[in-house]
């Protein structure tokens, strides 16, 4: 899933923006 | 702290409730004020002839945008919520992508005038013959018709907030590594929800009716999905290459 998803799971593990 | 059921208590609901609908006031891309200020801003018969000529794939790319722009903001919103950090990586991601277009549609809510039956678009109102040029009149009436119900319900930000935190951690999504840890904080959410609108509305079923929502997003997202495959049958060149990568992501 996160392979597939690189975007959504690069958002979530970032610093809140 | 009385217990409401085993290993909940008021006090628990009250902590996730504040947390979320904190968490919601932080990340709702228009504040209750500006909304207010934006009112009567409605495009003109001009802009709206400009919307209306514009071509199919032109405005489509301008809606996948401003659609990943609120999405970027429900991801935010998800990250502010304690309960859904403390899920495994696999659900996160599986909850936002299949979640978080339904929880734009419950936000756009907040940026739509059912006086009118206009909605906030690049930062005027406009009414559904703005987006003619889509070619996808169904999809359009049917998110316009079921904002209008969700006014109806006239509900408050923070019932707001909690809904869309209930749509979000939902167990109806398929391949979830944990669904009974999900269901456990989706039922403290519901709780608080409950409590909250007893406060507020006369009617006793205005949580029932709410919940009765639910299928109707769900088929909204669907349509979205089939409109979307239509159009990239036609126009595979202008997704691959024109549309947001986050948008292409999560529903390609």
């Amino acid at each position: 899933l996160k392979e597939k998803h690189k975007i959504l799971h690069r958002l979530l593990q970032n610093s809140t923006s | 702290d009385s217990q409401l059921a085993p290993g909940v208590s008021m006090g628990e609901l009250d902590r996730i409730a504040q947390n979320i609908i904190k968490s919601h006031l932080e990340t709702c891309q228009y504040t209750a004020e500006e909304l207010q200020q934006l009112a009567w801003q409605t495009h003109s018969y001009e802009e709206v002839k400009m919307y209306q000529s514009k071509s199919r794939e032109v405005l489509w790319q301008q809606c996948a945008i401003q659609i990943t722009h609120a999405i970027q903001y429900v991801v935010e919103f998800a990250k502010r919520i304690t309960g859904f950090m403390e899920l495994c990586q696999n659900d996160q991601i599986l909850l936002l992508k299949s979640g978080c277009l339904e929880v734009v549609l419950v936000r756009m809510c907040r940026a739509f005038n059912p006086l009118n039956n206009t909605v906030l678009f690049e930062g005027k109102y406009g009414g559904m013959q703005m987006f003619k040029a889509l070619g996808c009149d169904d999809l359009v009436s049917a998110v316009f018709d079921f904002a209008k119900s969700l006014c109806s319900l006239q509900l408050t930000e923070e019932e707001i907030a909690l809904f869309s935190a209930a749509v979000l951690i939902s167990t109806d999504r398929p391949w979830l590594m944990e669904p009974r840890k999900v269901q456990k904080l989706q039922e403290k959410i519901y709780f608080a929800l409950q409590h909250i609108m007893q406060k507020n509305h006369m009617d006793e079923d205005a949580l029932a009716k709410l919940i009765g929502r639910i299928p109707t997003l769900a088929a909204l997202c669907t349509l979205h999905t089939e409109e979307l495959q239509a159009f990239q049958q036609l126009h595979p060149e202008t997704v691959n290459v024109l549309f947001p990568p986050l948008y292409k992501e999560l529903f390609n």
